[in-house]
Order: structure tokens, then sequence, then C-alpha cells
């Protein structure tokens, strides 16, 4: 199962 | 990084590039909505905050220094500088922003990631950019025709989210981890706001001419 991204767009 | 995602980047530099050219070099923001770009330095205020915490690159992080500082110097010209500041038409340009901003400070507020202070700033970020270009595209319509400039800008940044909607459809696909819901669906949102826009930019622009944008 996916997970959350983290924040690295912007 | 993939093409889409740094083409996108570009694009929104690129709509920065175009708009300060045209207010530095043209003297004049008449078409431009100070609305718009004050919700944009909000936007980026309050998404960037984590500029202090968090780095994932230089790339990112440089290229947030040069949104709020590129989105601040445009609110700075058009409000403060002359002769900007008198081509500025606030009976014109005078779309209720509260009525955009409080929403998505209460969805902010609401729907977020975790409940942490920073997760319902940087959702709120998220919702704002979604309709943030509505009182421009306002404006325009209030206009009637589009400026040369003024529509290039609008196209650059519709070209900014179609190939940020690419970039995520990529990803998607090919990171196994990657699911960003709230951003997907603001992000959706946004990227249809521009779509009647790019049909009249295609109509005036098509077979190399270059002729203002026209709006019923």
């Amino acid at each position: 199962k996916k997970k959350k991204a983290g924040k690295d767009e912007l | 990084m993939n093409i889409f995602r740094f083409l996108g980047d570009m694009s929104h530099i690129l709509s920065f590039v175009i708009l300060l050219l045209k207010i530095t070099q043209g003297k004049s923001a008449a078409g431009i909505s100070l609305r718009t770009q004050e919700l944009y330095m909000i936007v980026f205020c309050s998404r960037y905050l984590d500029l202090f915490w968090n780095f994932s690159s230089l790339y990112n992080s440089f290229l947030k220094v040069v949104f709020i500082a590129c989105s601040s110097a445009i609110v700075y010209i058009i409000r403060f500088k002359s002769p900007q500041k008198d081509t500025w038409n606030p009976e014109l340009d005078n779309f209720p922003i509260q009525y955009l901003i409080g929403p998505c400070a209460v969805a902010g507020l609401l729907i977020n990631q975790d409940w942490t202070p920073f997760e319902m700033i940087w959702a709120f970020s998220i919702y704002l950019e979604a309709v943030a270009i509505l009182p421009q595209l306002f404006l325009l319509q209030k206009q009637g025709e589009v400026e040369n400039l003024t529509s290039h800008y609008v196209a650059a940044l519709g070209a900014y989210r179609g190939l940020y909607l690419m970039n995520w459809v990529y990803r998607y696909f090919t990171e196994d981890d990657y699911l960003q819901r709230i951003v997907w669906f603001a992000g959706t949102v946004q990227t249809g706001l521009y779509i009647d826009f790019f049909y009249h930019y295609y109509q005036s622009k098509r077979g190399g001419l270059s002729r203002p944008v026209k709006l019923p």
C-alpha cells in the first residue's frame, strides 16, 4: 500500500 | 525530479519573469490583479515557512526563496512604487479576496495531513493557491481584451499547473510511496480554472499571429 509523500515539491 | 516537474517549475519562473518585465519595463500594472499577487504572496510565505526546518534539496530551498522574493517584489511595485501604483485600478480589481482566504483557512484547519499547526498552514496554502488566480481571471473578463504580455503570463501559469499534473501522474506510476490527495485535489481544481482561458488563448494565437486575447 502506498504511503504519504514527503514535502519535496514546491 | 522528472521532466514534467522541472519544466513546470521553469514555466512558473517564466511567469514571474514575464510579469516583472511587464511592470518594470512597461511601467504599468494595468490589467494585472494586485489581489491575485497578494494571494500568491500569502501562499508562498505560509507554505515555505518550513524553509527554517525542512531541507530536501538546494534546488527546492533556492526556488522557495525566489518565489517569495518575486511575489513580494511584484506586490511592492504595484502597491507602492511610482508610476506603477497609479496605474492600478482598485475599482476594477475589486474581487473580495476575504471570501477566498476565509474558507481556505477553515478548510486548512479541518482537512490536513496530521493536525499539526504547520500542516494546517500548509494545507491552507495549497487550497488558497488553487483559487488565487480567480481575481486575475475576473479582471481579464471585465476588460474583455487581454494585452499580449498579460496573456503570456496567465498562459505560463496555466502551463506550470498542467505540467505539475503530469508530474503527479508520472510519480504515481514510478514511485512506491507517493500519495498526496490534498495536493492532487486542489491542483486539479486549479488547473481546471485555466481551461477556459487556454481556449481563448489558443484561438487568438494560432497561425503565428500575435493578436490580443479576446474574452466574451
